[in-house]
Parts: C-alpha cells; sequence; structure tokens
C-alpha cells in the first residue's frame, strides 16, 4: 500500500493550484524514494516536474512502485475541502483505483475524507539531461511574478537576456516596447530578498510569456524562483519547496523570427 | 505562437 501524511497540508493544496492551469492530467509516480510527477502541456511545448521526497514526509510507505493517474482539476476540487491548516494523508491500496484523501484540523477535532477516482493514464517519460546553463539567476519569486505580469500586458514573448550587466527582460507590443532589468543584489540580508546571477557566458532567449506567466502560480510555494538559461535550449523555472523537493518548469525557446 | 518549438525536439523519451 502507498501511505504518505504531510502536516503541512496548504503546500499540497498551493502546488496543485500551481499545476493544474498547466496540465490536465498526469501520474503521480509512487516508489520507496517519494512521489514524482512528470507532466506535459496539451500543446507540448512546457513540462512541470515534480519531485518530493520520501523524508520530506511526516510518515511515507510505499511498498510497491505505483502510477497514479490524476485529474488534477478533480483532485483541485477535493483539496479546496480541506484546511489550510490541516494534516493530509493520502492512501492507496496497491492497484487501486482511487485515492484516498484524509484531511485532519489541527486540533484534531474534524477529520473528513474523500476518494478520488483514479484514471490509467499513458505517459511516455522524457529524459532530461543533466547541464550545464549557461546562466543561473535566483531571485524573490514575487518579482518574478511582477516582471513577467506586467510584460504580459505588454507583449506575447520576452527576450530574456543574461550578462555580466544583469539580468534583462525585453517584450514589445501594440502599446510599445518594455524591458526589466535586475542586476546583481546581495546587498539585503535575507537570501531570499537578493537576486543572485551565476553566469558563464552571456545567454538570450525569447520564450512565450503566457507560459512564464502561469509558471509564476507556483510563487506561494518558494521565497525564491531559480532561471537556468542555455542558448538553444529549454529555460527551467524551479521552485524549491522548502525540505519536501521541488517543482520545475521546462519551457522550449522560441525561434527568433 | 509562430517559432514556437516543442519540448519533444530538445528531451527524448527516457
Amino acid at each position: 500500500m502507498f501511505e504518505a501524511r504531510i502536516t503541512q497540508g496548504a503546500v499540497l493544496k498551493k502546488l496543485v493550484e500551481a499545476l493544474k492551469e498547466l496540465v490536465t492530467e498526469g501520474n503521480f509516480d509512487v516508489s520507496s524514494t517519494g512521489l514524482q510527477l512528470q507532466a506535459m502541456d496539451s500543446s507540448h511545448v512546457c513540462l512541470v516536474s515534480l519531485a518530493l521526497r520520501e523524508d520530506g514526509f511526516e510518515h511515507f510507505r510505499c511498498d510497491r512502485n505505483m502510477a497514479m493517474g490524476i485529474h488534477f482539476q478533480n483532485l483541485s476540487k477535493i483539496l479546496k475541502c480541506a484546511g489550510n491548516e490541516d494534516t493530509i494523508t493520502l492512501k492507496a491500496e496497491d492497484n487501486a483505483d482511487q485515492l484516498t484523501l484524509m484531511f485532519e484540523s489541527s486540533n484534531q477535532d474534524r477529520i473528513s475524507d474523500f476518494d478520488l477516482k483514479l484514471m490509467s493514464i499513458e505517459s511516455e517519460h522524457l529524459g532530461i539531461p543533466d547541464q550545464e546553463y549557461s546562466a543561473e539567476i535566483k531571485m524573490p519569486s514575487s518579482e518574478y511574478q511582477r516582471i513577467v505580469r506586467d510584460l504580459t500586458s505588454i507583449g506575447d514573448t520576452v527576450l530574456i537576456s543574461a550578462t555580466k550587466e544583469g539580468i534583462k527582460f525585453s517584450t514589445s507590443g501594440d502599446v510599445g516596447t518594455a524591458n526589466v532589468t535586475l542586476r546583481h543584489n546581495t546587498t539585503p540580508e535575507k537570501p531570499e530578498e537578493q537576486t543572485i546571477i551565476d553566469l558563464k557566458e552571456p545567454v538570450a532567449l525569447t520564450f512565450a510569456l503566457r507560459y512564464l506567466n502561469n509558471f509564476a502560480k507556483a510563487t506561494p510555494l518558494a521565497p525564491v524562483v531559480k532561471l537556468s538559461l542555455t542558448k538553444d535550449l529549454p529555460i527551467v523555472v524551479e521552485y524549491q519547496i522548502g525540505e519536501l523537493g521541488a517543482v520545475k518548469f521546462y519551457l522550449a525557446p522560441k525561434i527568433d523570427d | 505562437l509562430p517559432g514556437q518549438q516543442r519540448l519533444t525536439s530538445f528531451f527524448g523519451a527516457a
């Protein structure tokens, strides 16, 4: 059987809110090492890769590997019934066709359970090579959210260029043009308020803002986001979820017109 | 979007 208990149930709620617009369905692959998900959007332009470690849960047990096919809008409906302070336990028998979610209030005086019907999903896993990136930028996740939201109101695509001067986001549209530059800034005392640019070589790539804006739905999960860029390769937008694991979004670049 | 590439052009099946 599979059983995973997380005291901060809100994390699970935020996670599913971050994914459900982007991917309709996907398999929760559970094993003794934790829970993983790899799912592409319907146009195969971007991919969500989620990895939650077994030791990040208060309790984790998985007797045999399983792929649990999840419809994310449906999972979201159930998780909306959980309180923000609730502890959430996920449970499934081996080869089950349903996932049980149990919600316990913090003072244990309210316990509810819901069964989510599982789906059978054929999904091919993509092999994502480990690689060195030309530029890795860590910035406050709220800053990333603001930039992509602001630029989405101006244009459809953004040119992201990383140089030793900083990281620059540029767009243009019917309204006009917009440029936002963040400089390497380690002055703030709190690490989560710093902008750290680790540059091996300058790089500039163009991406669809609609997807970058969608990735920002993960902002409530983490104070810091990391962008990884390499010439002619997908961007990685990564949120570390405390000690539990990470969610990474990959987006293929646009070829310059 | 014109010029939008697919992820499958970069990452093969695992």
